[in-house]
């Protein structure tokens, strides 16, 4: 554990609360995917199935609960108790397209090839794209409330920091795995738009419109 | 082959 690492893991905490919360306070999903939401909850699924067969330490245990029962939750509020609110309309990305690349790559380049580490694989793999439905709703509808900006902010900024803990680890215990590393680099890079504007528009108080 | 990956981070 660095302190690179600690930050990401709590930004990406922060960012999944954020988003329940803002749910469940505005009663309302309103101008969030839940296609991105449905390929998260396969994100932490897939990745996390080994809390099961292998322990790390009560930290890791308790967060990948956390996330799971978080993305559970908010898929529950979006198709469940709010859907009503839920801009279907808008959300209209082919999941497919993501999900299917995704599963065929984790095939192709993986470290081992038992079960649970091709799932892992394909949960680094569909993590890395899973953002794309989200931002394609923000461009479609041409802006973001604000607190939907704090939220893709926060998420973004998760792999950005996981990416200078990566560089830290290999100096300091020489860890390298392109496998985590080149995906969390695709990542942060489909955010990085993203990011350009939050620090122009919303930062100055201003709210997230496309021009 | 009971080769395993650990993976430490989240």
């Amino acid at each position: 554990m660095n302190i690179f690492r600690l930050c990401g893991d709590l930004s990406h905490l922060l960012a999944i609360l954020l988003l329940l919360v803002k749910i469940w306070k505005t009663r309302s999903c309103a101008g969030i995917s839940g296609k991105s939401q449905i390929l998260f909850a396969i994100v932490y699924t897939t990745r996390y199935l080994d809390l099961f067969t292998s322990f790390v330490s009560i930290y890791n245990s308790v967060m990948k609960i956390v996330f799971l029962s978080a993305s559970y939750g908010t898929l529950y509020l979006m198709f469940y108790k709010f859907k009503p609110t839920y801009d279907h309309n808008h959300d209209s990305f082919r999941i497919l397209y993501l999900i299917v690349p995704a599963l065929v790559l984790s095939f192709v380049i993986v470290h081992a090839y038992t079960l649970m580490e091709v799932l892992w694989t394909y949960s680094i793999y569909l993590e890395a794209v899973a953002i794309m439905p989200q931002l394609f709703m923000v461009s479609r509808t041409g802006e973001a409330e604000t607190i939907t900006s704090h939220y893709l902010f926060a998420l973004g900024s998760y792999r950005a920091l996981y990416i200078l803990n990566w560089i830290y680890r290999y100096y300091t215990e020489d860890f390298l795995d392109l496998i985590v590393i080149i995906a969390g680099i695709v990542q942060t890079i489909l955010y990085c738009d993203f990011f350009y504007l939050y620090i122009t528009k919303v930062l100055k108080g201003k709210r997230l419109s496309l021009p | 082959e009971s080769f395993k990956v650990q993976h430490d981070e989240l």
